[in-house]
């Protein structure tokens, strides 16, 4: 039950999606669970709908986790945001008014085959689990599938690389159902969060170009306010800005897409650590990472509901 | 084990090229010994004083040590034995209570 739900270790697919039945029977005021699509190995893709019912087309958040398999912190950050919205919501004054005036739709694995397979078989596999007819490796990077300068700098067309973009975009059809979902939803969806890991940095648009957005000001102000509210929980330092100039330039990826999309605020965290554990970070650090975290997206979403 | 054991051995290399010529170098050294990318992604997205994580198999970790020593490219082993850290990470308390 939820009481007995452990949310700082790890978990498998199938307890993560077992979970998720439980918060869909258990809080039905607040949660409502739906399926945008099937995986390539034909696996639900399920979706929370996280916030007080009432008025339809409330402004809404997407947070995603999990696109990259060995990320495991990502699947883990998510259930962490679901636990403690539902726990706060109306305790917190914040997370209340968050939850009466937006709705957040939360994905806790986007790529389900590649999270399954790095649970079974390959610790540090990263892509999609998807077959390729002409090469025997498998596997498409999904934050390099997207439609926006699709498998250009930044990504390779090798099928065998990390960074393959794919046969075309949207091929993965884990992809194309949440553009499909996004697309949409897009007149009431202010803001894409999609949550990586490691480097501890927030990275918005571009990633493909070195250019700066027209909302510039507003973004980095957004970003500004997040990455200081996750340095008041333990003090860690994250760096933030564009993704093309933070980090690399990468084309085909989901903030770009979001964001050309008319998602006015579209980020990417990049989690713990900056390379002592890496993809490898301990359970013990599961708390503290989310409790950061937590309080960098709650600024983001609040930020949603101030005009800038 | 978990994963059959398969990480024994394997290390992960933290390399920092500091300059052209040795990220140049360091993408020829890592074009013949097959790595797996942690940071960045791919050999492309290498650049000068920007860290390079790769996960290296145990059978090529005395090959790789030596190539960047010949090169002088300045690098550190942040996990020495990276089966050790996977047994650590899920810590055989939580997967007992999972299990």
């Amino acid at each position: 039950s939820e009481s007995q739900y452990d949310y700082e270790v790890y978990h498998p697919l199938e307890e993560i999606q077992n979970w998720m039945f439980e918060m869909n029977r258990s809080r039905p005021e607040l949660v409502t669970l739906f399926s945008v699509g099937k995986s390539y190995e034909g696996r639900p893709l399920y979706v929370l709908q996280l916030g007080k019912r009432g008025r339809p087309q409330k402004k809404s958040v997407w947070i995603d986790c999990g696109v990259h398999a060995r990320e495991w912190i990502g699947p883990a950050f998510c259930q962490w945001f679901v636990k403690e919205a539902l726990s706060s919501y109306k305790y917190d004054s914040v997370m209340t008014r968050l939850l009466n005036h937006l709705d957040f739709f939360i994905m806790p694995v986007f790529n389900v085959d590649g999270y399954r397979f790095s649970w079974n078989t390959d610790r540090f596999w990263r892509k999609t689990r998807s077959k390729n007819h002409k090469f025997h490796c498998r596997g498409v990077d999904a934050n390099r599938n997207w439609k926006v300068k699709w498998c250009d700098e930044g990504a390779s067309s090798h099928p065998c690389d990390d960074t393959y973009c794919g046969p075309f975009p949207e091929s993965e059809p884990e992809v194309k159902a949440v553009a499909k979902f996004l697309r949409k939803h897009k007149k009431r969806m202010k803001a894409y969060i999609s949550i990586h890991a490691y480097a501890q940095m927030l990275l918005y648009p571009y990633s493909y170009k070195y250019a700066a957005i027209p909302n510039f000001n507003c973004v980095e102000s957004a970003a500004q306010n997040a990455v200081t509210a996750l340095h008041s929980a333990y003090g860690v330092r994250y760096r933030y800005g564009p993704a093309s100039t933070t980090l690399y330039v990468s084309s085909g990826s989901s903030i770009d897409w979001a964001y050309r999309n008319g998602i006015p605020y579209a980020f990417a965290f990049e989690l713990r650590d900056t390379g002592h554990f890496g993809f490898l970070l301990p359970e013990s650090l599961i708390k503290p990472t989310c409790t950061e975290t937590l309080r960098a997206v709650k600024a983001i979403a609040s930020g949603l509901l101030k005009k800038c | 084990y978990q994963y059959n054991n398969r990480y024994a051995g394997d290390q992960i290399f933290r390399i920092t090229p500091t300059s052209d010529a040795e990220v140049r170098a360091l993408q020829k050294i890592l074009g013949q010994i097959k790595v797996d990318f942690w940071q960045p992604n791919s050999a492309s997205l290498m650049h000068q004083n920007a860290t390079v994580d790769v996960h290296v198999k145990r059978n090529d970790t005395q090959d790789l040590h030596a190539r960047l020593k010949l090169e002088g490219i300045k690098y550190r082993v942040f996990i020495s034995n990276l089966q050790n850290e996977i047994e650590k990470q899920s810590g055989y308390r939580s997967s007992r209570k999972r299990r």
